[in-house]
């Protein structure tokens, strides 16, 4: 193997044909209105492909959550994997049992009737 | 209890913060509570140090070892009460920055501005939630965040959300009866939700979801905390 050989091993070529098109005006709108700034062309068009698949996500989470508005926002440009990876943070949530820390139980029930 | 009702409008909720690309948002909904519960003790309103707890906590919980708070890689706040109560209080923003990274702790116990002397979970019903926030102040909650990366304003209640993969941490301030539709579907009482992701996010950085359906797992990890008033 030649290491002076670097292998492509992502789909950025795939979002080319985003280029030029109504999605990529948007995007140019999204990246203004943000301050978004990718280091180079490559990234540019990763970018602009998860943008697209993020409208797409949008337009299912609309149909979803029809009381709610759902669109673009400043996390259009990142995958949900990124996205949960950079802003999300509870660990240990996922049985749905409250966690305790040592505190006895949970407090006490309160009158709410009325 | 009231039809309505909201922290905000009673000086109790500091400005919306910006977590940054950190997943610091437990420290952010411990902070909150804190200082709700500190300001209806106190009446006054403090803004206090998130960034102590990134650099400072490592707590783990004391039936899930698994469960650790960890700075930007996530954590609990249940966790985040138990390493106050220990570690001698927080510190106010002033003193100790949000930086968004993950340094040497700096937590000086002689700067600490408020000091938590102990926390409760809240019981799942939505009714005893509502209790608990009008009565002990702004709650800090776990939901699931997966219609928050695209939601723009609105109630949110989605068809379909899971309850339980919690991932994320937030403050819950109020409640409304009847929550603007744009489709007009119909008005129905919801949820107000400080998160910590800026203003330009969402409802100028809140999150309205709908109330009484458990929805997306929020009334499965609600906590409140005492402070100590000198």
């Amino acid at each position: 193997q030649d290491p002076e050989i670097i292998l492509q091993v992502t789909d950025n070529h795939g979002h080319h044909h985003l280029l030029g098109t109504h999605t990529e005006r948007h995007f140019r709108s999204f990246v203004r209105d943000y301050g978004k700034e990718y280091p180079t062309r490559e990234e540019y068009v990763r970018r602009l492909g998860i943008f697209a698949e993020n409208l797409v996500r949008a337009a299912e989470h609309q149909a979803l959550d029809p009381t709610a508005v759902h669109g673009i926002t400043p996390f259009s440009d990142l995958s949900a994997e990124e996205f949960e990876a950079m802003y999300l943070g509870v660990r240990g949530g996922g049985g749905g049992a409250q966690l305790a820390n040592g505190v006895r139980g949970t407090a006490e029930e309160m009158e709410v009737e009325g | 209890l009231p039809e309505s009702f909201d922290w905000r409008e009673k000086g109790a909720v500091t400005e919306v913060k910006i977590q940054g690309t950190c997943g610091s948002c437990w420290a952010f909904s411990t902070t909150g509570t804190i200082e709700g519960a500190n300001y209806i003790a106190t009446g006054k309103l403090l803004n206090l140090s998130e960034q102590q707890l990134v650099d400072c906590d490592h707590t783990c919980d004391a039936k899930d070892k698994t469960a650790c708070n960890n700075g930007c890689s996530g954590g609990l706040m249940t966790n985040a009460y138990k390493y106050l109560i220990d570690a001698g209080g927080i510190e106010e923003e002033d003193s100790y920055p949000y930086t968004g990274k993950r340094g040497d702790c700096k937590f000086n116990p002689e700067k600490a501005a408020v000091k938590v002397v102990n926390f409760t979970n809240v019981p799942i019903d939505e009714k005893q939630i509502a209790a608990h926030l009008v009565h002990h102040g702004p709650l800090a909650v776990g939901l699931n965040a997966v219609f928050m990366q695209t939601y723009i304003g609105g109630v949110s209640c989605p068809l379909i959300c899971g309850k339980r993969w919690v991932n994320h941490g937030v403050l819950l301030v109020g409640y409304g009866s009847k929550g603007f539709s744009i489709l007009r579907l119909g008005n129905q009482p919801y949820w107000i939700i400080k998160n910590s992701w800026g203003q330009r996010w969402g409802e100028h950085g809140y999150y309205h979801l709908c109330r009484g359906r458990g929805m997306c797992g929020m009334n499965t990890m609600v906590s409140a905390v005492m402070t100590q008033t000198s």
